[in-house]
């Protein structure tokens, strides 16, 4: 599959973080997300989205995110601080 | 499901249109406002939450047509990408309320590719608005992408996956809320279901002169808190929303209507009136006005308050199609105005306009099926949605499809002793799909 651009990442990295997917950067030390949780992120989206869970941002999930959807989260909060305890 | 499901306590919701799409060539204002109806039918018909409109601030469901950054959390994000949200229940003030971007192009009965079909959105938010999250089900209308348009609004059928769990939230609707307790008036401005029969319901026959409903011609039919009433002489019989007959025997008006003079001895026509949903009785040059079922101060007064000629009216019905009144008397027709309280002009009009249905009517009423339906005699005609013509196939027998009258008299002795089989026979097919078993009560 064609690697992805920096840019598809941005936008992927963003729509996981909006739809609750990946906990928000974290603003002070602007921490960055690591490959495990951004794998991780991945799978879960697309295992909601009924797509194959590939971990990585391949066409069909990018396509998927550029759906028109509801702007509510898809994960709850608790679903993600649980995510940040484990680590 | 993923979020913790909160849910309303009150059952009885108020929702407003507070802003309208502003660009919006396709959808009027009274189409957008008709969607968002539909859309919170789909939930209220299969749960015991109501929703109605009203109008200022104080709606539990205020929804909004806005665009970009609108101060709420969820920036829109022009054409595509997010289209819309909603609120969860619960004590914000936001709850329930619901946004739509108004930089898509919404649109009703379009094919796909024109824009994003407003019903679709709205079903899935209003499903929000009284505590769905998100669900990865396939079919499920909760899914968080757009799929496309579901269809007409009139015959829309919500997935199985979406009424298992918004009856885990809140129940299945109980197509009698017969027992239902009364609503305490302080907790919601909303006119609670109409209450029981008094308590102390006679369990004797009715009176000798009770008339029998499988060979009557009926004084006035009307559609109450989407329940049907027939009323004859001094007597009613009550049905529930899913047109299952409450009780064979009739109750008594007086009894029930508390406050109309003992001497009425019929009613010519009755309505719910849009707007306050208070009720409206008719007799002669009279008309009287209930909320709930007591009648409220000052009446009785003249029909001449709605500019009806004193000679008083046959029949009385609400189109769904226009929130409009229509009065009928002999082969005349009058429009008339509730919410503004004024009769239109140009009327009265020949009810030949209304192509198939009889003069001299006994009364007429909408249905929960978007349709109207006018009775005479011994039976009824069927107009669909916003047509002016009867349906094909009309009339039909009123006590054969309303009142559960067979060929046979249903009242004969003979019947009697096995009407509880057929009312057995009625039971409902049980929604036993994927697995799972529903059961409702009836009674």
């Amino acid at each position: 599959a064609p690697s992805i651009t920096a840019e598809q990442m941005d936008m992927g990295v963003d729509w996981l973080s909006k739809f609750g997917y990946l906990p928000p950067p974290d603003p002070v030390n602007g921490q960055l997300q690591t490959k495990e949780a951004l794998t991780k992120a991945i799978k879960a989206m697309q295992r909601f989205g009924g797509l194959e869970e590939t971990g990585v941002l391949d066409q069909a999930t990018l396509g998927l995110m550029k759906t028109p959807r509801c702007s509510l989260p898809d994960m709850s909060e608790p679903e993600m601080s649980t995510g940040r305890r484990k680590r | 499901a993923l979020a913790p499901q909160t849910k309303w306590n009150k059952r009885h919701l108020s929702w407003r249109v507070r802003t309208f799409p502003k660009e919006s060539a396709l959808l009027g204002r009274d189409t957008v406002r008709a969607l968002m109806y539909y859309a919170l039918k789909v939930w209220s018909d299969i749960t015991p939450l109501n929703f109605h409109e009203v109008a200022g601030n104080e709606a539990d469901i205020q929804i909004d047509f806005t665009k970009a950054d609108h101060n709420d959390g969820y920036p829109f994000d022009g054409p595509g990408g997010t289209v819309a949200h909603a609120f969860f229940p619960g004590e914000r003030f936001t709850a329930g309320d619901t946004h739509f971007d108004d930089d898509e192009a919404w649109t009703f009965r379009s094919p796909d590719s024109h824009g994003m079909d407003l019903f679709a959105v709205a079903v899935h938010e209003f499903g929000h608005a009284i505590g769905l999250a998100h669900t990865s089900a396939i079919e499920s209308i909760m899914r968080p992408y757009y799929q496309g348009p579901v269809g007409d609004p009139l015959k829309y059928n919500l997935p199985y996956e979406d009424k298992v769990r918004v009856w885990q939230l809140y129940g299945v609707r109980d197509s009698v809320s017969h027992t239902a307790q009364p609503v305490d008036p302080s907790q919601t401005a909303e006119p609670p279901v109409l209450l029981d029969l008094p308590e102390n319901r006679s369990t004797v026959p009715p009176a000798r002169d009770a008339p029998d409903r499988c060979t009557s011609h009926f004084d006035a039919v009307a559609q109450i808190r989407g329940e049907a009433f027939f009323f004859k002489g001094k007597y009613f019989w009550r049905l529930t929303r899913e047109k299952h007959l409450v009780s064979l025997r009739p109750a008594q008006i007086h009894r029930f209507w508390r406050g109309l003079p003992v001497n009425l001895d019929s009613v010519d026509a009755v309505y719910e009136r849009p707007g306050d949903h208070k009720i409206v009785f008719f007799k002669g040059g009279k008309y009287w006005v209930f909320k709930d079922n007591n009648v409220e101060e000052g009446y009785p007064r003249p029909v001449s308050d709605f500019g009806l000629p004193m000679e008083g009216v046959d029949a009385v019905f609400v189109w769904l199609h226009n929130e409009k009144t229509y009065f009928f008397k002999d082969s005349r027709y009058w429009r008339y105005d509730d919410h503004l309280r004024r009769m239109d002009l140009g009327y009265p009009k020949d009810t030949a306009l209304w192509k198939g249905i009889p003069p001299q009517l006994d009364d007429a009423m909408r249905w929960s099926d978007s349709a109207s339906y006018f009775f005479k005699g011994k039976e009824y005609w069927r107009v669909a949605g916003s047509d002016m013509e009867v349906e094909a196939g009309y009339p039909r027998p009123i006590g054969k499809d309303w009142l559960v009258c067979s060929e046979m008299q249903s009242d004969s002795p003979e019947m009697q002793n096995n009407s509880n089989t057929r009312f057995h026979g009625q039971r409902h097919a049980d929604h036993a799909e994927n697995g799972y078993e529903v059961c409702s009560c009836t009674s």
